[in-house]
Formats: C-alpha cells, sequence, structure tokens
C-alpha cells in the first residue's frame, strides 16, 4: 500500500478564470505530483487538490505568490486512510 | 466471506472478493427476481458482473445503473450495494418501484473498473483509472469516463498518459467499457442510464463534450430539480444540477454522451456528496444516509421513465 503519511488536500476557491488558470498551469509545473480531486472547472466551484508532503511547501509558496486563498481539507490524508482501514477490519471481525 | 446478504455490512467499505461473494449470495436468495450477467472480462481478467433485476417478459424496455467507474470512488461501490438490497427488500412493497419492475428490467454493475478497485486496496487507495497498459507507453490506466465515442478526444480529456484524464488509444480501446457497449447495444431497449461518480454533489446530464443543449433539455432539467428535491428531503444534502458543460466542465468521451447519442433520453450522472470535508474518503459512517437520499433521486428518475415510455 502507497502511505500517504503528510499528504494534504488543499481547497482553493479561485475568485475568476485568470485564477483556475494559474491553477491549471500547476499540474504542468509539477506533472503527476498535484492530483485534482476537484479540477479546475469554474470560479462558482471550489477546486481540491491532494498535495504530496514533498511538494506542500513549493506548491503553498506558488498559491501565496499567486495570491490565491486556500484552506487546508485534509490535514493528513494518511490519518484518514488508516481510520478507514480499521472500520473495514472491524466490520470484517 | 460473508454468509448471507443480511449479515453484510451495508454500512462499511468491502473489497472487490468481498463484493463479488456477496452479489453471489443476492442472486441465490433471490433467485426469483435476480440473475448475475458476465458481460466480459477487463484487462486484468477479471469478471465484469452486472445484476439483472427482472420479474420476467424479454428484451424489456431497461434502466442500466452503474457505480465504480473510477475506482477510488469507493462511496459509488458502496451505494449500489445498498440499492441493490433495496430494490429486491422493496419489491413489492414500493408501488414505484414495484410498477417499474412490473414494466421494466434494472440493470447494476456494482464493479464497472475492478482492476482499479482491486488496485485501491492493494496498493494505491486513490488510484482512478484502469490498470491497461501498452507497449511503448510509460504509463499505467486509462480513465474510463474518457473513453466512450462521444466526442472522443474533444476538450476535457487528455492525449497524456500519464493524465489522470487520458482518453486511451481510441474509443472504446478498454476491455471495461467495450463490454458494456457491446452489451447495451446488443439489449437494444435501454430508456434510461445512471452512471453514479463522487464526490461534489451535483446531478448532471448530457452533454459534456459540447455547449449545446440537448434536444430534451428542459424534460430533463425539469426531472433533475425534482430528483434532487427528493434526495434533499432525506438528509438535508444540497445537490446542484444541470448539464456537465455548464455545471461542472466540458468533458469528452463520456458515459453519458454515449447513452444519449445511443438514443437513452434520460441519461444522468450523479457526482454523490461529500459534505465538503473528506473527498473520496468519505467515512464509512455516511454510507447508508449516502445512498438513502441517491436512492429518493434514482426512483424519481425510474417513476419519470416509467411514465414516459418512448
Amino acid at each position: 500500500q502507497m502511505n500517504f503519511t503528510g499528504d494534504q488536500v488543499l481547497r482553493i476557491l479561485a475568485k475568476d478564470e485568470k485564477e483556475l488558470s494559474l491553477l491549471r498551469d500547476l499540474e504542468g509545473l509539477k506533472p503527476q505530483k498535484v492530483d485534482f480531486w476537484r479540477g479546475p472547472a469554474r470560479p462558482s466551484l471550489p477546486v481540491d487538490m491532494r498535495v504530496p508532503f514533498s511538494e506542500l511547501r513549493d506548491v503553498k509558496a506558488y498559491l501565496d505568490s499567486h495570491g490565491l486563498a486556500y484552506n487546508i481539507m485534509i490535514k493528513d490524508i494518511q490519518v484518514l486512510l488508516d481510520e478507514e482501514r480499521e472500520a473495514m477490519a472491524k466490520s470484517r471481525r | 466471506l460473508e454468509r448471507s446478504t443480511s449479515s453484510f455490512s451495508y454500512s462499511s467499505y468491502h473489497t472487490l472478493d468481498e463484493i463479488y461473494s456477496w452479489i453471489d449470495n443476492l442472486v441465490t436468495e433471490y433467485s426469483d427476481i435476480v440473475s448475475k450477467i458476465h458481460i466480459g472480462n477487463s484487462f486484468e481478467n477479471r469478471s465484469i458482473l452486472v445484476l439483472k433485476f427482472s420479474t420476467g417478459g424479454s428484451q424489456r424496455p431497461a434502466i442500466w445503473i452503474d457505480t465504480g467507474i473510477h475506482s477510488r470512488e469507493w462511496i459509488t461501490h458502496a451505494t449500489g450495494i445498498w440499492i441493490a438490497k433495496k430494490i429486491v427488500s422493496e419489491y413489492g412493497k414500493d408501488c414505484i418501484l414495484t410498477d417499474t419492475l412490473k414494466a421494466m428490467d434494472i440493470f447494476i454493475e456494482l464493479v464497472t473498473n475492478p482492476d482499479g478497485f482491486a488496485f485501491t486496496h492493494s496498493m494505491n487507495r486513490l488510484w482512478r483509472k484502469n490498470k491497461s497498459s501498452r507497449p511503448g507507453i510509460f504509463c499505467i490506466g486509462v480513465d474510463l469516463n474518457r473513453n466512450w465515442k462521444s466526442g472522443f478526444g474533444g476538450n476535457g480529456s487528455n492525449n497524456n498518459p500519464c493524465s489522470e484524464t487520458y482518453r486511451g488509444p481510441f474509443p472504446q480501446s478498454e476491455p471495461e467499457v467495450a463490454a458494456i457497449v457491446d452489451f447495451i447495444t446488443v439489449h437494444g431497449n435501454f430508456k434510461a442510464l445512471i452512471s453514479i461518480h463522487s464526490y461534489s454533489q451535483m446531478l448532471m446530464y448530457p452533454y459534456g463534450h459540447s455547449l449545446e443543449p440537448v434536444l430534451n433539455q428542459k424534460e430533463l432539467y425539469d426531472l433533475a430539480q425534482e430528483a434532487v428535491k427528493a434526495l434533499r428531503k432525506v438528509n438535508g444534502i444540497e445537490y446542484i444540477f444541470g448539464s456537465i458543460s455548464t455545471t461542472l466542465y466540458v468533458a469528452s468521451g463520456i458515459t453519458v454522451d454515449w447513452a444519449y447519442d445511443m438514443g437513452i433520453k434520460y441519461a444522468f450522472s450523479f457526482e454523490l456528496r461529500d459534505t465538503g470535508r473528506y473527498g473520496f474518503l468519505l467515512p464509512a459512517s455516511q454510507i447508508v444516509p449516502t445512498a438513502q437520499e441517491t436512492w429518493m433521486a434514482i426512483r424519481t428518475i425510474m417513476k419519470h421513465t416509467l411514465n414516459h415510455p418512448y
């Protein structure tokens, strides 16, 4: 099983099309690093992206430097995965 | 493995083996109304199974429901299982369902992407695509919801095999998609198709590949509105609704566009709940509430399909 310790999901509310395209650019800057759970679609919809722990600093710096406000939707993915796995094991028991 | 469908835990997530074993139990216990159809094999040669709910007749008008085309969306398989059990439990009690099954058949494909789903349990919980690989292509997997013939290769799909929305080398290149295409085409009498995804609480209809409204757009808009109202009544969860391209984004080569172009007028795509916090990792405690509300929306679509034969 891949481990996602420290990976976070950031939720960004892009104000306009320009900010959405900045987020799309991020996928090109960090190929196969940034995983859009909810892709950049339209300003009224949030963008959720999973960022590996190793890339967090760069990605947050990119967002800050472009004035893209974000909040942390999931602080540590592995914690939720461990809870999910434990719940499955418990149900099986 | 679980011994019967009544001891199965519907408020937990399950592995592929447990789901396939549950399917066998369901078919055994309700053999008068449910049968299992093997419609093909996945890229890694796993069986692709469809549940058929029928009270007789032949080639009756039919309703298609699929879950799990994106393997990490575990809430969709769990919702499909709960709905399948609901159908066998409520037949003869729920008048809308009973009337539907007296005139139509219902087909449910619970694990549309078995290879990807198995991989989420074994190696990578966040895997989305199938597991196909081809000589000379560095990355694994095709996004099965970009591999359909309708609008294939357009905006909103990617030609880069490493992308999460990689469309594949050609339409229906993936066995998981080709199996459904063959089955629905040969059957020839499907009247509604519902493809269940997660997450972001939306109910959408074609087109995804174009901003052009479909012919019966007004009817689909009204039906979607009625369905999300029925859904909201259960737990108060709000959905937005509309055509895929105007509600979410332009996406090409998707299931519901193909279905619509095949003449299936009532084609819908659900994006189930996340309640704004969990994304694909919705806790198991939310499986049953999610399934209950989704069922009310699906029941609304079924009722409309039954009452508007074409």
